[in-house]
């Protein structure tokens, strides 16, 4: 474990505490993707499933479970409490469109083919792709309320610190998973026209609104 | 042989 590792994980669940946050302050999910956090329940269900079969320290199973459970009342808030404030008509991004060649792609591409070992290679590969549909209903509404881009953010550094853990774990340990690194690398760049104009912008003060 | 347990990352 080293500190990119912990910074990355922190960043994860400030991203998830934000959203969270957000929707029970405002008592709105308006802006929201419910698509995106479909997925990032599906990826955190499909890649958590061994903590039925193995125990790897106290850290690993209690980051898990809170993983899980914010990303269950997220999509809670947003079809049942929030369901009102969804913004449905802007959330119009085909989820068959990311899931049938991610299907494929695990099946293609893994480490092993048995079950377990396919979903956890199907959970990250749709992670790289999974917040596209709250990427695409920005681009829809053309803006972003500053509390959304800040969620978008700390789960963009999220991504960058993961690298910089792959980068150090590599130099260190001689430990490489190509699979987590290069999907990790096509996340990482779905983020980087959103961190440009988060810089340039949101802290500045500004709302970020597209051209 | 490898399995889902080689994954310690979150």
């Amino acid at each position: 474990m080293n500190v990119f590792r912990i910074l990355g994980d922190l960043s994860h669940l400030l991203a998830i505490l934000i959203l969270l946050a957000k929707m029970w302050r405002s008592k709105s999910c308006a802006g929201i993707s419910g698509k995106s956090q479909v997925l990032f329940a599906l990826v955190f269900s499909t890649r958590y499933l061994d903590l039925f079969f193995v125990f790897i320290s106290l850290y690993n199973l209690v980051m898990k479970v809170i993983y899980l459970l914010c990303s269950y009342i997220t999509i809670y808030m947003i079809y049942g409490k929030l369901r009102k404030t969804y913004d449905r008509e802007n959330d119009t991004f085909r989820l068959e469109f990311l899931l049938i060649p991610v299907i494929g792609l695990s099946f293609l591409e893994n480490y092993d083919f048995i079950p377990t070992e396919l979903l956890w290679t199907f959970s990250i590969y749709l992670e790289a792709v999974a917040i596209l549909p709250q990427l695409f209903m920005i681009s829809n509404t053309g803006e972003a309320e500053t509390i959304t881009t800040h969620y978008l953010f700390f789960l963009g550094l999220y991504r960058a610190l993961y690298l910089a853990n792959w980068i150090w774990r590599y130099h260190t340990e001689k430990f490489y998973d190509q699979i987590a690194i290069i999907s990790g690398v096509v996340q990482t760049i779905f983020y980087c026209d959103f961190f440009y104009l988060y810089i340039t912008k949101v802290l500045k003060g500004k709302k970020l609104s597209l051209p | 042989e490898p399995d889902i347990s080689d994954h310690d990352e979150l």
